[in-house]
């Protein structure tokens, strides 16, 4: 399958909450995005990888407007469970490169990533699915690396 | 927007493997999945939280019939940058909850999460854009787990 890439997006309306030291048993993620739904926050990403001793942690992200009321509930949760306090920041950028045959070309995300590392934009969070690579960076460096994500795939961008 | 849930996925050809304590820096993501990528090995899910103390955590899906060659590309790239050894599982489940209006809901993550507790399924790896939920699980507990989320849904399920 070609690749083609459909569109790099950036969207600089988001902040972000992480949660370390979750203990990996069933019913903390429940517990976390029941209380985030109740504050009246609405998340976009979740992301969590794999933990390690028995512990894992959580990054999402939601509107800025959200962000006290998500880091509010997120200190209530890691108070609640003793997880690490959580951390946070106000303004991120999120991009997202989407397209078709992304699943087949493993080389677009080490693309995008070597891309971003060139330009000394640090990687803070990653998830991606067949159809779409999203990274988060800090908020200062979304333009910047935008840009530099538009002219690594200028050649496959319809 | 109404919520409506398109499908519920399950996913069992693929294999897992993760690696911690990555030094948080640009150029580390480029270089694992550049190595990746030589290797040969297609990556389907990449997911990374946000780091502590200067450490990030990575992990990553492929074919199972790939498992081999990326946890032997992993561990090399551990040993190079000094990372924790990597961590994998040959199979695992990955369950996609796809639909519309899921933005608008994060209640629907809540909702999943809630009932994959109850069930005692515990959540390894969570990745969730504005249009689909990705939630790796145990290999032996994924239809389990997907007969517990089609459930929990079966009433926006179209
Ligand atoms: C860490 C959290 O995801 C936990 N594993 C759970 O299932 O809720
Ligand atoms: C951990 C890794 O993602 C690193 N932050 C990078 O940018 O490459």
């Amino acid at each position: 399958e070609d690749l083609v890439i459909e569109s790099i997006a950036l969207d600089e309306t988001q902040g972000r909450v992480t949660i370390g030291d979750i203990p990996d048993r069933p019913g903390l993620a429940a517990k976390l995005f029941q209380q985030v739904s109740r504050a009246g926050v609405n998340v976009d990403m979740i992301v969590q990888s794999v933990g390690r001793d028995g512990k894992a942690a959580m990054s999402f992200t939601m509107p800025q407007e959200s962000y006290e009321a998500a880091l509010e509930t997120a200190r209530r949760f890691s108070r609640e469970i003793g997880a690490a306090a959580p951390s946070g920041e106000r303004q991120v950028a999120k991009l997202s490169v989407s397209g078709t045959g992304l699943k087949s070309h493993v080389s677009v995300a080490a693309r995008a990533f070597r891309a971003l590392a060139e330009a000394g934009v640090n990687v803070e969070m990653i998830s991606t699915s067949e159809v779409r690579l999203n990274v988060v960076v800090r908020g200062d460096e979304g333009r910047r690396a935008a840009e530099t994500l538009r002219r690594e795939f200028q050649e496959e961008l319809i």
